[in-house]
């Protein structure tokens, strides 16, 4: 199985803007992000999936056009590892 | 040991068991439900659908879960949904009444193909399975392909993407089966098609926007609505925003809920299940029947609401 060492961030877009700026992150394919919620209205949250080696940029890009953000999921994979134990401990 | 109503629903599964519940069920209740085959999807497995029916072919009801293949609680959600169905026709008066005079149709995995690939190769799956040709990319957003306003804005056009829509309508063939499912039997009278996160309840359009559209048949939606929200509280004091897609979310083309709403489905919604706000996709298992048990109060109001109006 794919693993997914990275984060879960929640962004609150705060206005049209902000929102564009958001939008047009999506398409960079070098980001690799997945956005699960994406950014639709003002003061909606967005929830995006952010591997582990593009954090680091995500997060400057949002602190530099001062878009709120917080983090939503620390480990994703601690997450799936847990569901996965869950899943075989049933089966079995 | 599950054979006698002990399958237990407070955990994730695989295709199979999820269809081997299903049998077991009809199994239990001869008289009541049997399975109905609709389609075969790219990578030929099974779509298979539940009947509920009290005898005969009567107006219709249709619940439909699975058709994004990493919303697991979906999938989750529907073998207890079909259990409770099953177990409360003859107990409870309300559903008891629905199934005498309705047919009730639940599609628990309607991406099949995706479901399983979500759970052997790669749990952030969402498409189908099919392939384009040119494209290093498989798959297409079973939610965006459908026949009508399909191309327009909103939509997506990489097939890279998670929501892409394909150059054609109804390409994918869990869309077409349900396409063709609905115009065969004619007489589908409500459609709920349920999703995961978020806790929304939507209805009609996401091609445009409320205000070009029926004033009173948007009235109807929200009466619906407001119904259905006291329901979803009354249990786990879940809120649920509701709302015309394009209003509440972004404007889209090719959307499962405009299809169903254009073809003269006046019941036409998508419930997006409770998730903690904190787990997403990744609701965690004990999270699963609180889940089903909080949307079966929802389901049941606006299928006592579809019985009490009928068109």
């Amino acid at each position: 199985q794919e693993t997914f060492v990275g984060q879960i961030l929640e962004i609150i877009p705060r206005n049209e803007e902000q929102i564009k700026n958001l939008v047009e992150l999506e398409p960079k394919e070098h980001l690799q992000l997945n956005f699960w919620k994406s950014p639709t209205i003002p003061g909606e949250t967005a929830h995006v999936r952010v591997p582990f080696v593009s954090i680091q940029a995500v997060k400057v890009f949002l602190e530099s056009q001062g878009i709120v953000y917080f983090i939503m999921m620390e480990s994703v994979q601690v997450l799936l590892d847990k569901k996965n134990e869950e899943m075989l401990l049933y089966q079995r | 040991r599950e054979w006698n109503g002990s399958f237990n629903f407070e955990t994730y599964r695989i295709l199979e068991e999820i269809s081997q519940e299903m049998n077991n069920l009809v199994a239990e209740h001869p008289g009541l439900g049997r399975k109905v085959n609709i389609g075969y999807p790219f990578e030929n497995r099974l779509m298979n659908v539940l009947k509920f029916s009290t005898g005969g072919d009567k107006l219709a009801i249709w619940l439909g879960a699975g058709i994004h293949a990493w919303e697991w609680v979906t999938q989750l959600s529907s073998p207890w949904t079909a259990s409770k169905i099953a177990s409360d026709y003859g107990n409870d008066p309300s559903i008891t009444l629905i199934l005498d005079i309705m047919d009730v149709f639940l599609l628990p995995v309607t991406n099949p193909d995706g479901y399983v690939l979500s759970q052997t190769k790669t749990h952030m799956y969402r498409k189908t399975r099919s392939k384009l040709s040119g494209s290093l990319c498989v798959g297409v957003d079973p939610k965006w392909n459908w026949d009508t306003g399909f191309g327009g804005p909103g939509a997506n056009n990489n097939s890279c993407s998670n929501s892409y829509h394909r150059p054609s309508a109804n390409s994918e063939v869990e869309v077409k089966s349900l396409e063709d499912f609905t115009k065969s039997h004619g007489e589908v009278k409500a459609i709920i098609t349920l999703h995961s996160y978020s806790q929304l309840f939507l209805f009609p359009w996401v091609y445009a926007c409320a205000e070009s559209h029926n004033f009173d048949e948007l009235e109807i939606k929200n009466e619906v609505a407001q119904e259905n929200a006291q329901s979803l509280s009354s249990l786990h004091g879940t809120t649920y925003k509701m709302g015309p897609v394009c209003l509440l979310m972004y404007q889209g083309s090719g959307g499962s809920i405009d299809w169903f709403n254009d073809s003269g489905i006046k019941y036409s919604f998508v419930f997006a299940l409770r998730d903690t706000g904190l787990y997403g996709f990744l609701l965690l298992a004990n999270q699963t029947l609180p889940t089903a048990k909080g949307t079966w109060l929802g389901l049941k109001t606006i299928m006592e609401h579809i019985q009490d109006h009928p068109y």
